[in-house]
């Protein structure tokens, strides 16, 4: 399943 | 952005500080693996790619300059500028055994198949294991300078404070990313000795 991953961190 | 993450983006960019600056003032990169920060290099540079497409804040876009910058420019410092100081016989680990694995590991495990999403995984697990050159060589050497130990501590600081990051976002924003908490958790425990 798809975590809703944001590449907001560094 | 919450606090664990402010004070463990700060703790990372304070270690890169603190080795650059070691490197530049004593003009000497005595008992520091160069190994280690070519993965590190390697890891902003494969994550940093999105630096390209997409634009997230000004904060964001300007840590990720600075990583990459400082990383390379420290990579510089080691192989070309002080190389006369580089103690290569002592930084023997052989990287290829880290780099292959993981790039095999990013394959099969990964939230998404596409380049940029396998090289941020990439980026990730070996992020978790960049640090064993740089362990080893001091096992061998028998020895760590007070500076080494300072940059040490930060970076270990650095991914510890990003666990609780996890879980506040986790508890507050339901955000998590599994494969980023085990190799943070692995990252960590690697640095506790």
């Amino acid at each position: 399943k798809k975590q809703n991953k944001t590449k907001d961190e560094l | 952005m919450n606090v664990f993450r402010l004070t463990g983006d700060l703790s990372h960019l304070a270690a890169i500080i603190i080795l650059l600056l070691k490197i530049w003032k004593t003009r000497s990169c005595a008992g520091i693996s160069g190994k280690s920060q070519i993965l590190f290099a390697l890891v902003f540079t494969t994550r940093y790619l999105d630096l390209l497409t997409s634009f997230i804040s000004l904060y964001n876009t300007s840590m990720k300059v600075i990583y990459i910058g400082c990383s390379y420019a420290t990579v510089y410092l080691i192989y070309m500028k002080f190389r006369a100081t580089y103690d290569g016989n002592h930084d023997s680990f052989r990287v290829e055994f880290l780099v292959v694995p993981v790039g095999g590991l990013a394959v099969l495990i990964n939230h998404d198949f596409s380049p940029l999403e396998i090289l941020w995984t990439f980026s990730i697990y070996l992020e978790s294991v960049a640090i064993l050159p740089q362990l080893f060589m001091i096992s061998k050497t028998g020895e760590a300078e007070t500076i080494t130990t300072h940059y040490l501590f930060c970076l270990g600081l650095y991914r510890a404070l990003y666990l609780f990051n996890w879980i506040w976002r986790y508890y507050f924003e339901g955000f998590f990313d599994m494969i980023a908490i085990v190799a943070g958790v692995v990252q960590t425990v690697l640095y506790c000795d």
